[in-house]
């Protein structure tokens, strides 16, 4: 599902430039359960923006679901996200003026889902992180477990093929964390493909493979 | 140092009220180490802005460092906060268009230090974090754990008396985790109070008293 060659971005600044990832090689296939850790600042984010065709690489080759990245307009990334990925970003991304219903709908609305459809979807997923009873608030109204359960429902929402998740659990105690990893569990068991970053060993060890980043580059790559 | 006597919050919306507080009784005595624990949602951050007058309780009373904050205007509070706390926010609350360095040295900037102090100190900081490389990037140009660790060196650069830390360890890995805890130990050592919210067992380990909220009471209060 996912292949990258000798994949890197460098980040120039006004200071210097930052190699973030360096020639990263990988291959992970359908149905994967993939754990990606390794220290602060060492590339997992840049690299999950990649996958997720939020950014593009300085150089190297990514193809997802046979789609080569390299190949698309703006627009076109954006439509294929929207079909194939769901994203829990690390640090939520959040309509702030927009309730925590409308948010989780927000892909369904993307992609002409009829209203009545978007809001019953929404609210199950909504319900199955736990919070329905919060749909109509504002993020600003919610606690930082609960926004980041927002962008989980969120990721949730359009059925995506491909699941990344980064620091999914981050902001959750032990036990909502667990209910969100019992979630990720099942939607593997039906077929989804996940890729989550945390750092975490409890959470890592629900995946099947583990990817060490250290420094831009993958230091250890195991199943 | 911090007293709060039948502390209660409620935020009020259209849907319906929210009672994230019920009536708190605690004691915090100078050069404490508090952990705070609790499930998501349970009223911990809730808690923290109160001690950290950065909110105002609906009912009850609250007195820091033997000021009752409930007298105080929100310019008072302001400089009282200054002076007194260094408070990490869950979401890091950092300015978007500042540098690490600049961001770091708001505080003393508030204070009217000068300015070669300023960025020394703030230097001084970030280095401790081992950010040393980073000081001229924006937020948006540094990794989550990056950012978290600037509003950790934010809330020092003041020298606090008293450290207020919403999850300081939630976007790093165990390395840097174990470094940062390092850094309030000896703070702690050296006769700062700190409370900190975690939902990780190791973290709350390095405190020597433990406080378990749920839905808006303590629950336990363990030292
Ligand atoms: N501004 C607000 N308006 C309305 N409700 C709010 C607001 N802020 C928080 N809440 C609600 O108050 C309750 C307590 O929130 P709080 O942020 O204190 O929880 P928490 O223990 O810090 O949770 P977490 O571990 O998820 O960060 C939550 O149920 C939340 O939905
Ligand atoms: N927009 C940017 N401009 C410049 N440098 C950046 C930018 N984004 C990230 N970086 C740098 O690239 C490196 C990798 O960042 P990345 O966000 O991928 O790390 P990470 O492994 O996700 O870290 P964390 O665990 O802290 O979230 C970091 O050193 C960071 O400072
Ligand atoms: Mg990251
Ligand atoms: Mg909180």
């Amino acid at each position: 599902l996912i292949q990258a060659r000798n994949l890197s971005r460098v980040y120039r600044l006004g200071g210097g430039d930052v190699h973030a990832l360096r020639g990263i090689d990988i291959d992970i296939d359908e149905g994967e359960y993939v754990a990606v850790m390794g220290a602060s600042g060492s590339g997992k984010s840049t690299f999950m923006n990649l996958v997720g065709a939020l950014d593009t690489p300085t150089s190297g080759e990514l193809t997802i679901a046979g789609e080569r990245l390299a190949d698309r307009s703006p627009d076109q990334l954006a439509a294929f996200r929207n079909r194939v990925v769901g994203f829990v970003f690390q640090q939520f991304n959040l309509l702030p003026r927009t309730t925590a219903l409308d948010n989780v709908a927000l892909p369904l609305l993307y992609r002409g889902t009829p209203a009545a459809r978007r809001q019953a979807r929404a609210r199950e997923c909504l319900e199955m992180v736990g919070l329905g009873d919060r749909m109509d608030h504002h993020p600003s109204q919610l606690s930082g477990g609960q926004q980041q359960r927002v962008a989980i429902a969120r990721a949730l929402a359009n059925e995506p093929r491909l699941l990344l998740a980064d620091e999914p659990t981050g902001a959750l105690d032990s036990r909502t964390s667990e209910d969100v990893m019992a979630i990720f569990d099942s939607l593997n068991a039906s077929g989804i493909t996940i890729m989550l970053v945390t750092h975490e060993e409890d959470v890592g060890a629900h995946a099947r493979r583990r990817v060490i980043f250290r420094d831009g580059r993958i230091l250890e790559d195991r199943s």
